[in-house]
C-alpha cells in the first residue's frame, strides 16, 4: 500500500475515458479499461461506474511527453503508464504513455494488463516485488486471470473481500529460487544459456550473469503452456523442443517453428505414453534421450527415428539413482539428473554418479 | 582513462532509474564515482527486486533498469 494506506472512502467508484489511442479500436479500449476494473472488483465489494462528462474518481486518459501533470512520459518503451493513488483532484487519475504502441494481445504492450496494473495503483496498491504479481513494476505479457495471492491480499487488506464470494483462481506466486523443497520442472540450453522451467516461471542462467533471472513464460513464449514437462535443446537445428503433455513446440528463440505444436507421439513414441519427464541432447552422440516413468527413449537427431531396443529401464541403465527424473541436463561428458530437491551428477563415460547436490545449487543457493 | 560512453550512458541511466523511482537526491553524485548515497538507493533497489545486493552497478541491475516499466515510485513516499 501507499503510506498512510490511501484509499476511496466508499465502494462506489467513478471513472471517465478522457481521450483514446488511436492503436486502437474505442471499444476495444472501453472494453480493456472495464475489464481491467472487474479484476479488481471481482474480489473486492467495490463496483465502477462510468461517466461521460464532469468530474470522476478515476480519470482516464493517454498523453505523450508533458501531459499537464509535471510528471512526463519518455517516449516508446521505459515508462508505460503511472497512476495517482485515491484522493481528491489528481488522486486516483491514471495516464497511459501515447508513445508506446497498445494493443489487445502478447505483441508490444497489452493495454487490459497495464491499465490492471494501473488502476491497482488508483485504488491504493503500490507495487510489490513478487514478480509473478500483477503489482510487481515491471511489465511482463500473461494470459488469463492476472492477480496473484499477493495482489488478492493487499486490495482485500483495503476494502475487503468481494460479498458474491466469486470464485477466482489467482496466479501462483513465483517459485523461490533458494527455497530447500525447490524441484525443476524441466531444463534446456538455449544458445549458451541455461534456461530452468518452474511452474508458470524460468531461471535464465547466463555464464556471464552472477544471478539467475526469474521472468514468466508467456511473457517470452505467449504461446506454450505455462507448465513445461520436459525440453531440449538441439544445437546443430539451433532449436528448443518444448515437451508439456502430449504435445511438443519447436522454438527457434523467441519464436515458433511452423508445424507446432505436433504430438510426441511423432518422434515414434506409442501412444500410451502421455507425458514426457524429461529429456536431455547427447551432444557426443547425437541422440535425446527421452524420459517417462521409470523407462527412457532414444531418438537419433540425425535420422528422426526412435533407436531400436527401447524402451530401457531407467534403473538398470542409470545405476545410483532415483527411477524417476523431473528434469535433465548434459554437460561436458555429465548428465545432471534433477528429481525432487536432490541433483545427481552422473558420469556418462563411467557410468556411475559422481556427485549428489541440491537441486537449486544451480540457482547459486 | 575516460569513461566509455556505453558507461556513461549506463551511469546516467541508472542516476535517473533511481531519482525517479527510489528518492535519489539530485546533484549529489560525482561525476562517475559512486557516492554513499547512489549505493544505498541501488541496495534498496537490488533488495525490492530480489537481486544480489552488492550497491554496485552490475549487469543484472542494469538489465532490469532497461526494462519497460510502470512510472510510480517503488517505495518510500509517493510524490
Amino acid at each position: 500500500h501507499f503510506p498512510r494506506h490511501l484509499k476511496w472512502q466508499n465502494n462506489n467508484i467513478t471513472f471517465r475515458i478522457l481521450n483514446y489511442t488511436p492503436d486502437l479500436n474505442k471499444s476495444d479500449v472501453d472494453r480493456a479499461i472495464r475489464t481491467a476494473l472487474n479484476i479488481w472488483s471481482d474480489v473486492t465489494p467495490l463496483t465502477f461506474k462510468k461517466l461521460y462528462k464532469g468530474i470522476a474518481d478515476i480519470m482516464i486518459s493517454f498523453g505523450s511527453k508533458e501531459h499537464g501533470d509535471h510528471n512526463p512520459f519518455d517516449g516508446p518503451n521505459g515508462l508505460l503508464a503511472h497512476a495517482y493513488p485515491p484522493g481528491q483532484g489528481i488522486g486516483g487519475d491514471t495516464h497511459f504513455d501515447e508513445d508506446e504502441h497498445w494493443t489487445k494481445d502478447s505483441e508490444a504492450y497489452n493495454l487490459l494488463l497495464v491499465a490492471a496494473h494501473e488502476l491497482g495503483h488508483a485504488l491504493g496498491m503500490s507495487h510489490s516485488s513478487y514478480p509473478g504479481a500483477l503489482m510487481y513494476p515491471v511489465y511482463s505479457y500473461v494470459k488469463g486471470f492476472p492477480l496473484s495471492v499477493d495482489d488478492i491480499e493487499g486490495i482485500q487488506a483495503l476494502y475487503g473481500p468481494n460479498p458474491d464470494s466469486k470464485k477466482v483462481k489467482p496466479r501462483p506466486v513465483a517459485p523461490s529460487k533458494c527455497d530447500p523443497e525447490l524441484s525443476f520442472d524441466a531444463i534446456t540450453e538455449l544458445r549458451g544459456e541455461t534456461i530452468i522451467f518452474k511452474d508458470s516461471f524460468y531461471w535464465r542462467l547466463h555464464p556471464q550473469m552472477p544471478e539467475p533471472e526469474q521472468t514468466t513464460i508467456k511473457s517470452t513464449w505467449p504461446f506454450i503452456p505455462s507448465k513445461v514437462d520436459a525440453a531440449y535443446e538441439s544445437p546443430e537445428k539451433d532449436i528448443v523442443i518444448i515437451f508439456s503433455g502430449i504435445q511438443m513446440w519447436a522454438l527457434n528463440g523467441y519464436e515458433l517453428l511452423d508445424g507446432y505444436p505436433k504430438y510426441i507421439h511423432k518422434l515414434g513414441l506409442p501412444k500410451t505414453i502421455r507425458k514426457i519427464d524429461a529429456a536431455v541432447y547427447i551432444k557426443d552422440i547425437g541422440k535425446t534421450l527421452l524420459f517417462t516413468d521409470e523407462e527412457y527413449w532414444s531418438y537419433d537427431e540425425m535420422t528422426g527415428t526412435m533407436d531400436r531396443g527401447y524402451p530401457r529401464s531407467i534403473e538398470d541403465d542409470f545405476p545410483g539413482m532415483d527411477d524417476e527424473f523431473d528434469a535433465a541436463t548434459y554437460n561436458y561428458g555429465y548428465l545432471y539428473f534433477f528429481h525432487d530437491d536432490l541433483q545427481y551428477e552422473y558420469s556418462y563415460t563411467s557410468r556411475k554418479v559422481v556427485r549428489i547436490m541440491r537441486t537449486n545449487s544451480i540457482l547459486n543457493c | 582513462l575516460p569513461l566509455l560512453s556505453a558507461d556513461k550512458d549506463n551511469w546516467l541511466l541508472a542516476e535517473k532509474y533511481l531519482r525517479r523511482f527510489y528518492g535519489l537526491p539530485a546533484g549529489l553524485q560525482g561525476a562517475q564515482r559512486s557516492s554513499g548515497a547512489f549505493q544505498a538507493k541501488i541496495k534498496e533497489m537490488q533488495k525490492f527486486f530480489n537481486l544480489k545486493v552488492t550497491g554496485n552497478l552490475d549487469d543484472n541491475t542494469l538489465e532490469l533498469m532497461k526494462q519497460a516499466r510502470c512510472g510510480v515510485p517503488d517505495i518510500g513516499e509517493y510524490n
